[in-house]
């Protein structure tokens, strides 16, 4: 799974 | 961000707003839970700790401020303002059956064992089980105010939407973030029940009333 740095979604 | 994402934040808005709007115009925190407002405070300061540290948007930054500034107000009306209406009598669930199992679940499984990802993970985890105290209460009083439905319809919603968010994205972008979707599935398991009830009964102008 692509896990990107840091989250970006609320 | 994708039209899924963005109905979901503004279903998790609208849902926030429909508290605030039942607990400012009735003067009254009855039926709400105080424990499932203050998971919910909990979830959203572990959830955005990163607030000054990570800038995504001017919309993400927004809307985290505004969680965070709401949630906090939320639990002001219950425990301080609208106290004399707080009914703790029936908002009786023990909230340490969920973070114990829930802080120990997030340091075995996560994406990275650091500790933002893990308060992080934390956040996701405990989010899935936060509303178990409202919709505890709700069984126990027997029922719910109407508008109290719709929060919980809103609320519930939110992370359904999340999970068409999380299924557009996987074909779109590859990407793909499993405790995530599990948290969030359990989530929306968890309102089911309720949104059986909500459809059922709300939508025909009739009161949820669980046979107590």
């Amino acid at each position: 799974p692509v896990i990107e740095e840091g989250h970006d979604e609320l | 961000m994708n039209i899924f994402r963005l109905c979901g934040d503004m279903s998790h808005l609208a849902a926030i707003i429909i508290l605030l709007l039942k607990m400012w115009k009735t003067r009254s925190v009855a039926g709400i839970s105080g424990k499932s407002q203050i998971l919910f405070a909990t979830v959203f300061t572990a959830r955005y700790l990163d607030l000054f540290t990570s800038f995504i948007s001017i919309y993400n930054t927004c809307m985290k401020v505004f969680f965070i500034g709401t949630v906090y107000f939320t639990i002001y009306l219950i425990y301080m303002k609208f106290k004399a209406t707080y009914d703790s009598n029936h908002d009786s669930f023990r909230v340490e059956f969920l973070i114990v199992p829930v802080g120990g679940l997030a340091f075995l499984v996560n994406h990275e064992f650091a500790p933002l990802e893990i308060i992080w993970t934390f956040s996701i985890y405990l989010e899935s089980v936060a509303i178990l105290p409202q919709l505890f209460m709700i069984s126990k009083t027997g029922e719910a105010e109407t508008i109290t439905s719709h929060y919980l319809f809103a609320l519930g919603s939110y992370r359904a939407l999340y999970l068409c968010n999380w299924i557009y994205r996987y074909y779109a972008e590859g990407f793909f973030d499993l405790i995530a979707v599990v948290a969030g599935v359990v989530q929306t398991i968890l309102y089911c029940d309720f949104f059986y009830l909500y459809i059922t009964k709300v939508m025909k102008g009739k009161k949820i009333s669980l046979p107590a």
